[in-house]
């Protein structure tokens, strides 16, 4: 993996194999777990990053739920090769790795993923099919059991946000959520997408605060505070129904009410020409400042474990 | 392989409660099969939409039917991705 080109974006085989690598140079850190399979039989793999001990608290990091947005999956594996390469010598992140696991799932949708580099290079949703309906796939990011359904989705399958059937009906989302229930003790959960430079919270379905609202916008500020600090990008923060628009059904509502308290959702770069776009040369640096304001979300639960 | 010729990105961004309601509504046009890629946020807040090609002069006629002004983003889409797709190709590929 110290000659896999970060700067360039990377097919599905590519990011796998990339993955298969990272386990293989580091056998005590890093261990690949398939979660499910996707609508088309794809395997959903995590990395996971762990010290040992059994159970232990952790931290959920999952990119590319919505396939279009390459410069997620390409930050996630830039994510993986950091933590190998700082897992002893950056102290937040070896304080970090002493007490708790790093679960990451670069590929979160990889039927969507593998259909943006061989159909459609735009296309966002899953890729399932519903019976009535000519037109293919579920919004991901409306497809879980919090407010599923409610307004912030749309009924129609030909929708960029449509909710699907019934809540987990996409074996990307069940995967995760049986993944979480069984764990029991993830203590921080963060879904990136892109483009549009937010750290959000919950809630996305109801513009009742968060319980705990005022630690969660605290902490978001800090952490776009960090991410600001390497190249001035600038991110607001704040909770999803207030900072952009209503949206039930989504990742981090769900994990929130689990009671996974430091639930957050990032919208990578950027709010300027490409969008899903972005040129390649802007993977790393968009990586860099995201780590930054990760480890800001990693220490913070490391230090207020509950 | 899906194309995106002809296709246009806009930008519009909101300066009235009335212009924001308007951009709002034309999320619910769906013979249109626009794009969201930032949806109406609030007022100031801009909104970029991919916009088919059959799609690009009833739209552009109808925001400035409204007296909505728009700027075009990205003026051809395909153009973009071909040229994703030929960094792509030039960059080395495969692992040792």
């Amino acid at each position: 993996t110290s000659t896999f080109d970060y700067s360039a974006y990377h097919t599905l085989d590519e990011i796998y194999t990339f993955m298969d690598l990272l386990v293989a140079e580091n056998p005590d850190l890093v261990s690949k777990i398939e979660i499910g399979r996707s609508t088309e039989n794809r395997p959903l793999y995590v990395l996971k990053f762990s010290k040992g001990g059994t159970n232990r608290p952790a931290v959920w990091i999952d990119t590319g739920i919505h396939s279009r947005e390459w410069v997620t999956q390409a930050s996630g594996v830039w994510f993986a090769k950091k933590i190998t390469l700082d897992h002893e010598n950056d102290e937040g992140l070896a304080a970090v790795l002493e007490q708790m696991d790093i679960f990451l799932e670069i590929i979160t949708n990889p039927d969507g993923f593998a259909f943006t580099h061989s159909q459609n290079r735009l296309w966002r949703k899953t890729r399932s099919k519903h019976s009535g309906s000519l037109c293919v796939g579920v919004d991901p990011n409306r497809n879980w059991d919090a407010a599923f359904g409610e307004p912030g989705a749309s009924g129609n399958p030909c929708s960029q946000t449509y909710h699907g059937p019934y809540a987990n009906s996409e074996p990307e989302v069940r995967a995760i959520v049986d993944f979480v229930k069984s764990h029991g003790n993830v203590k921080a959960f963060v879904s990136i997408h892109s483009y549009s430079q937010l750290l959000l919270y919950p809630y996305g379905y109801t513009d009742t605060p968060a319980p705990d609202q005022q630690e969660l916008h605290e902490l978001s500020g800090k952490a776009v505070a960090a991410l600001s600090s390497l190249y001035g990008t600038k991110y607001k923060h704040g909770s999803i129904i207030t900072t952009i628009y209503k949206a039930s059904g989504n990742t981090v509502d769900w994990t929130y009410d689990q009671g996974i308290k430091y639930s957050f959702t990032f919208e990578l770069r950027d709010t300027g020409l490409y969008g899903f776009l972005l040129p390649a040369k802007l993977i790393v640096p968009t990586a860099q400042e995201t780590w930054l304001a990760l480890k800001v979300i990693m220490e913070h639960a490391r230090d207020h474990l509950y | 392989f899906e194309t995106f010729v002809g296709q246009q990105v806009l930008r519009i961004i909101p300066t009235s409660d009335e212009e924001l309601q308007k951009v709002q509504e034309l999320q619910e046009l769906e013979h249109l099969e626009l794009d969201f890629w930032l949806s109406p946020r609030g007022l100031g807040s801009p909104v970029d939409v991919r916009v088919p090609f059959p799609s690009l002069q009833p739209l552009k006629a109808h925001l400035e039917a409204n007296g909505i002004s728009y700027s075009v983003m990205i003026e051809d889409v395909q153009a973009l991705v071909d040229e994703e797709q030929s960094q792509m190709l030039r960059t080395p590929r495969g692992l040792p």
